[in-house]
């Protein structure tokens, strides 16, 4: 075991580095194992400097920027091990309308490199125009779900209420 | 292996058959507050074998079961079942002798919960190793739920070294 | 203590309520003290009912209907005890176009009974456009933060990033 | 007590002196992710007494000082202002002689931080009595932290009850 997650680590460290990059549109960071010298009890910690702004701890991080560094953490993992299936549940909802286009074009790069297939919950019309196909949940009857599939255009009159 | 199909039948709000296909690339689900897209990520861990009923926000089991709308009566029964197409041939040897594998779980009120994979009974451990060798399963770092964003922030280090081990 | 806390359970229970029906439109919602017969060591737990469904516990509701039920409670224990302030930091984030709207028609409410001044931090379009004046926080110089009085127009294109 | 006027000088992101003018009604604050937002809110708790660091999503106090960007240098103070319009002299005794007040709360590396409200030095006590007796305070229901909502949900019964208590 102890081996097999030192290799992981080195594997999503040079990921996670990569892709906050990628979503900050620069700046550095890093993860670092705290708390023990044995890597099967070890703590993980994130360390991370947005462009142009001093190296911080996640706290101090804003609600958005915290998003933008969970998502390349949970994506760094999921690069080292791609699963058939990713399925997000509204986790662009911090973010501006510029972070939520980067967020897409992450996902655009994620549909490159594996074969996985993705389900985006989101209320972003900005995301719902970046999806291949979409579809609506309602409840025409209250209390009772239908999905029906639709166009960009009925789906963003859905959100609307 | 790939995913291709999600049909639901009495899975929370979802009381009348419905089928998600699930296609290459990206797929957008959309909807007003409270009309059932979580229920969609949750019946997905449900018959990959999630078994801590705080997973699907009840305090039972049985809470996944449709409890009854204004218009309509409470079920007795919910069904989830998951196809997946497996032309490549890359399930593990248990499962590995059909073109397309199809996972059903189904709970009854008062009866427990039961799985079975291409017409015949499995048992949950086994429906769990089929989804852990194809580097999914309820627990899936993939998978992630409403608000779970903020929980890995919030984590203490520790715990979230464990998003590691599904790496590993 | 104790006279004084069973008192003001009764005040905020019945703004509880009827804030909750006001935001849900319809349905039925209520307080109750748990877990100790001394309301000095119970609990609070919330029982609610959103409009043609069942009687559900706080968890099995969505993430929109968790938000505006929390909304509720905050605005009944703030009618219960006017501030002179009330600043709220992107609780709109989780909520469709419709229930912003009806989110906007409680501050507007509130606006009404109390003399409270409300800052409302936002990346809703809804909301922004229900604001009597609007302040832009723009970091032209990287981790440098400014503060400048926009008009919705402008406001829209800050938060498009 | 009405509040007219927050003024932040090295506080987090804010190097530069800025004045936010607080009208009644509705004022909507907007921009970009990690603009500074945030920022604003904590300001004004920390003026009126906040002691917890956690509160202002920093491991000490000293980190509400401006820490430096690439364009400029860490400062070596923060200042907060908070001007109060008491013309309805409601305000405690201790307070109640003039018609304006300013609580202004400042932070130097190193030497901790001093309470005054207009112009002369006061205990971090006296001053959460002030707010406090106007019903508001670092800990008021009424000042609702991104992502805090889902923490009231979230809470266990007990704790949720603390909310009460600030109504009664
Ligand atoms: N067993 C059940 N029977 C009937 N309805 C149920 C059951 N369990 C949950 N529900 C209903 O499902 C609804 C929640 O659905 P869900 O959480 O999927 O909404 P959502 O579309 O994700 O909304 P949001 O955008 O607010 O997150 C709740 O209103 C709840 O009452
Ligand atoms: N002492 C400090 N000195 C300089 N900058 C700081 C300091 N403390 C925090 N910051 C910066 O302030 C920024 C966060 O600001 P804030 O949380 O107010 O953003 P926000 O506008 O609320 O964003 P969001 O919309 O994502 O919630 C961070 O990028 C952080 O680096
Ligand atoms: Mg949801
Ligand atoms: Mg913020």
């Amino acid at each position: 075991g102890r081996q097999r997650l030192l290799a992981a680590f080195d594997v999503v460290n040079r990921n996670f580095a990569t892709l906050f990059r990628h979503l900050f549109g620069g700046g550095e960071a890093n993860l670092v194992l705290v708390e023990s010298e044995d890597p099967l009890d070890a703590g993980l910690e994130i360390m991370c400097m947005p462009p142009g702004k001093k190296l911080a701890t996640l706290s101090l991080l804003s609600g958005g920027e915290q998003t933008l560094t969970a998502l390349s953490l949970i994506f760094a993992v999921f690069l080292a091990n791609p699963a058939p299936i990713c399925v997000l549940d509204e986790v662009d909802a911090p973010l501006d309308d510029a972070n939520v286009t980067r967020f897409c074009d992450l996902l655009d790069e994620m549909t490159r490199q594996t074969s996985t297939r993705f389900l985006i919950i989101t209320h972003h019309a900005v995301t719902m125009s970046r999806m291949d196909r979409l579809f609506g949940v309602t409840m025409a009857e209250r209390g009772v779900s239908q999905l029906v599939s639709v166009d960009l255009a009925r789906a963003e009159a859905l959100v609307d209420g | 292996v790939e995913f291709t199909k999600l049909r639901l039948t009495g899975f929370k709000s979802f009381v009348d058959p419905t089928e998600l296909s699930i296609a290459r690339g990206l797929t957008g689900v959309v909807g007003p507050n409270g009309c059932g897209k979580s229920n969609l990520l949750e019946a997905l861990r449900w018959v990959m074998g999630e078994n801590r009923p705080t997973a699907m926000r009840g305090a039972g089991m049985e809470d996944v079961i449709f409890a009854g709308a204004s218009s309509r009566p409470a079920r007795n029964y919910a069904e989830v079942t998951l196809t997946i197409d497996n032309t490549e041939r890359r399930a593990p040897a248990a499962f590995n002798t059909a073109d397309q594998i199809e996972v059903i779980r189904r709970i009854t009120r008062d009866a427990g919960s039961v799985f079975k994979t291409n017409g015949r009974e499995a048992r949950a451990r086994d429906v769990q190793m089929l989804f852990a060798d194809a580097s999914t399963g309820s627990h899936s770092p993939a998978l992630v739920r409403q608000g779970q964003i903020s929980e890995l922030i919030n984590a203490r280090p520790k715990a979230r070294r464990r998003i590691l081990e599904e790496a590993a």
